[in-house]
């Protein structure tokens, strides 16, 4: 399963 | 990444310190709910599943497995170590008031229908409302322990710092996670009334004590 939007934040 | 983010992040870690200091230092976890370290756990789970399929850098790995860690570690001391200071006849906020309607938000507002972008989106929503056993709790005593209200100023300030990080990423980068911003100033709005009881007595120099 591809991530839409960017996970980068905790 | 940017000041804020950085600041909310040493913030959230600085709360979990404190707890943990609060509960092992006074070898009691009075005042602390226990639901609310629960949920906690929940959300950690749910969103930092993606631990295994990507990887962002290695802050944001060792953070992820620091909150995933730590949350475990506080429901060990309030179930095991440190049962008998644990009152769950206080800690009587309803759960399923709780993860019931995030599971519905959840379905409703996500960024892709898979198990991945579900979890997420009900770890978001789940972490909004997961300090309301606690302050249930609070609002049912009425009064904490110093330390206690040092652990939840220290814990809203993490997503309060989240709001201006948000602002940032707006203009510099035109990154906009609605999801995120919605439940964060609700996460925050929460801790008003008790940001204002803080403010006023606490760093006064006074005990925490609502008015009855």
């Amino acid at each position: 399963t591809e991530s839409t939007t960017p996970k980068d934040e905790l | 990444m940017n000041i804020f983010r950085f600041f909310g992040d040493l913030s959230h870690l600085a709360s979990i310190f404190i707890l943990i200091h609060k509960i092992t230092t006074t070898r009691s976890c009075r005042g602390i709910s226990f639901k609310t370290q629960a949920l906690y756990v929940t959300v950690f789970v749910t969103r930092y599943l993606d631990l295994f399929t990507s990887y962002v850098s290695l802050y944001n790995t060792v953070m992820k497995i620091f909150f995933i860690a730590s949350s475990c570690y506080i429901l060990y001391l309030m179930r095991v170590r440190y049962r008998p200071t644990n009152d769950p006849s206080i800690d009587t906020f309803r759960l399923e008031y709780l993860v019931g309607p995030c599971v519905v938000l959840a379905l409703i507002f996500n960024y892709g229908y898979n198990p991945t972008e579900l979890l997420w989106s009900f770890s978001i929503f789940l972490e909004s409302v997961a300090i309301l056993p606690q302050l249930f709790m609070l609002q049912r005593t009425g009064e904490a322990e110093t330390i206690t209200t040092h652990y939840l100023a220290a814990l809203g300030a993490y997503r309060a710092l989240y709001i201006p990080n948000w602002i940032y990423r707006y203009f510099s980068e035109g990154y906009v996670d609605p999801i995120s911003v919605t439940a964060g100033l609700v996460q925050t709005g929460l801790y008003l009334d008790f940001f204002y009881v803080y403010f006023t007595k606490v760093l006064q120099g006074q005990k925490f004590e609502l008015p009855a």
